[in-house]
């Protein structure tokens, strides 16, 4: 199947390394108690097909960077410190402190079976940087292997977010208009 | 680009009934329900607009608006699919689609789920319910680890128990 | 409980005369399938309180009237003319045409356990009218025996629509501070 | 006018907290989570800003927009159930409130619901959900009368039931 795994660094409420192995199941659902991450996930998928951060419920890039400490060892009033800005603190979240970069990457496979991997930085400056392949690329270059293959990010016909699927029947007529442009 | 948009607009127009007959059919009512685009000014059609309607089984032509919920969101569904086919990506991630369906529809949607990503599509559907989740090909478990304060996952084949 | 039982008449999706009975438990769920009617029923009890027509899904009240023939009877070019204007047709709608009039009435027992009846027609030229115990009253007679019962129409914080609860956090500062402003 | 405001703020201010305790703590976590409110301008708050903050139980603060869906729908939840409490009409009703919630939080709301409507208010509530109608006292069933061409309901209630 296409998307075969995803490796998460720090991406929203995934601390540190993650990888979710999508195996090559036709068909996979994604399940959880309410605030576990699955939605989070969604993001990092498309976070790394290069979705702007608007959609993904963050107002910048900084918001998508892990931001947390251990919360076993926190005290109240502690507790309320910790959404200091993810930027200004030190690298290191194993010791419990927040985190200054993360990235997603995506582990595609063609209809060659050959392996594509995709992955999208959030710089310790707040800027995304793009690699194709380990190899550093400007996003055009990454964009348009993503076009090889279909994944047409402008157009986003691959994604419908949460509480989105309503809207899209109850929208009015230019809207519609627009959207049907925008795929075209 | 009135070109773009009319082949755009030709094959949604064109598949848009069958995807929502596809959807909506029961083993009862073998036919399932009415969908149709149309638009409101042939000359320049990017510029005014396009309208959805769809009449659910059985039932009489009403306005998008007064449908219920869980048929709007079975008539969105169809739409979706049918932008999707236009330039099919490979994959297809939804996010808790199901939340106004009731069971019946709820399984309605695993079905024709099943029977698309047989045929070319990975779905990947993010879903609190059993009745859509059971019919998984494949499990991706996410929880909260509370002593690491962080999110993590557990995969899972289901289709490694089936006998 | 106060809200005893409602009476409905060719109300949106309730052909003739329905009686919904809510007994007197404290805590009712209203259950059944996707399309079956429940979300107009709701539509009715804020109907028959005076909340305008356009929060219940309808750009005029005379959308609120049954509309319909007897579904079994009728072949399928039949079906496409059901949406003609409910008020120019007959009013009968047991012979399978459409509806020229409908009303609610909610049955209310207070305190002293005395019954009230507010009854709320939509006559056969789309216009509103308001009875009290079975006595046409003026809107504003209505509302006030309404405000008695401490039921704020206007503010209507007892009432929550299909798909508008995760809006009300989300909803920006202004729009919160507006609402804490009507409700005061 | 000013004071109008002030006194609806300073109540709704002053019980949110409670309430949204009541409403997300279990058994586990005795104490629930954390909301507050707060203005924008002190001075001429009709015209400015009121913002809402909620923690669920055992998370950092994030902002609003970040909350999954579920921990939204609790946050939202708890205020209209401080709305309600400033001018408490006899009954609320609520319509499919529980769409995003999993079970957890689904049972979190039933027993909040009993216990409000034990002392004072009547709650009607439409909702899909299994693990929230089981807890009710009424049921009323709706469904589709397809030879007539209408709605129709059966009341029942289940207290007759209990043992
Ligand atoms: N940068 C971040 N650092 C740490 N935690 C974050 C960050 N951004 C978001 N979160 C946390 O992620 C949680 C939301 O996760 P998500 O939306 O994926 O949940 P979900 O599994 O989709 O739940 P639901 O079923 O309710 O929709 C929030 O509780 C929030 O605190
Ligand atoms: N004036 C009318 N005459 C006849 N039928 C109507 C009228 N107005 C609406 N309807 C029908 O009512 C149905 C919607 O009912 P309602 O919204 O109450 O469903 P629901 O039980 O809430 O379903 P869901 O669980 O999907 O939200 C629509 O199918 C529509 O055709
Ligand atoms: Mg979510
Ligand atoms: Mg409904």
């Amino acid at each position: 199947m296409p998307l075969k795994r995803l490796e998460l660094y720090n991406f929203k409420s995934y601390r540190g390394t993650q990888i979710i192995d999508l195996g090559d199941a036709p068909f996979t659902c994604i399940i959880g108690p309410n605030g576990a991450g699955k939605s989070n996930l969604m993001d990092a998928i498309s976070f790394v097909l290069g979705v702007k951060s608007a959609q993904l419920r963050s107002t910048q890039l900084r918001d998508l960077v892990y931001r947390g400490r251990k919360a076993a060892q926190m005290d109240n009033d502690e507790a309320m410190d910790v959404d200091e800005e993810a930027g200004e603190t030190l690298t290191q979240t194993e010791n419990g402190t927040d985190a200054r970069s993360a990235w997603v990457q995506a582990v595609y496979e063609d209809e060659n079976r050959k392996e594509w991997k995709f992955r999208r930085n959030i710089s310790t400056v707040g800027v995304s940087t793009y690699h194709l392949n380990s190899k550093a690329v400007p996003w055009t270059a990454y964009n348009q292997q993503l076009e090889k293959f279909n994944i047409l990010v402008k157009a986003k016909n691959f994604l419908v977010f949460q509480g989105d699927v309503e809207g899209v029947a109850s929208q009015d007529s230019k809207a519609l208009a627009r959207l049907i442009d925008r795929i075209s | 680009r009135c070109d773009l948009f009319n082949k755009a607009y030709e094959h949604m127009s064109g598949c848009i009934d069958k995807i929502y007959k596809d959807l909506t059919k029961a083993k009862n009512m073998p036919t399932g329900g009415v969908a149709f685009l149309s638009l409101e000014d042939a000359e320049e059609p990017y510029l005014s607009g396009v309208r959805y309607n769809v009449m659910p089984p059985s039932k009489q032509f009403v306005e998008m608006e007064q449908l219920s919920g869980g048929e709007k969101t079975m008539a969105a569904l169809a739409l979706l699919f049918a932008i999707h086919s236009f330039h099919p990506a490979p994959f297809f991630v939804l996010d808790e689609v199901d939340a106004a369906l009731d069971p019946t529809n709820v399984s309605k949607l695993a079905r024709y789920v099943r029977h698309q990503a047989e045929k070319s599509v990975q779905f990947l559907i993010i879903s609190l319910k059993s009745t859509l989740y059971e019919h998984a090909d494949g499990l991706v478990g996410v929880y909260r680890e509370q002593e690491e304060n962080s999110s993590k996952s557990l995969s899972l084949d289901l289709r490694k128990y089936v006998e």
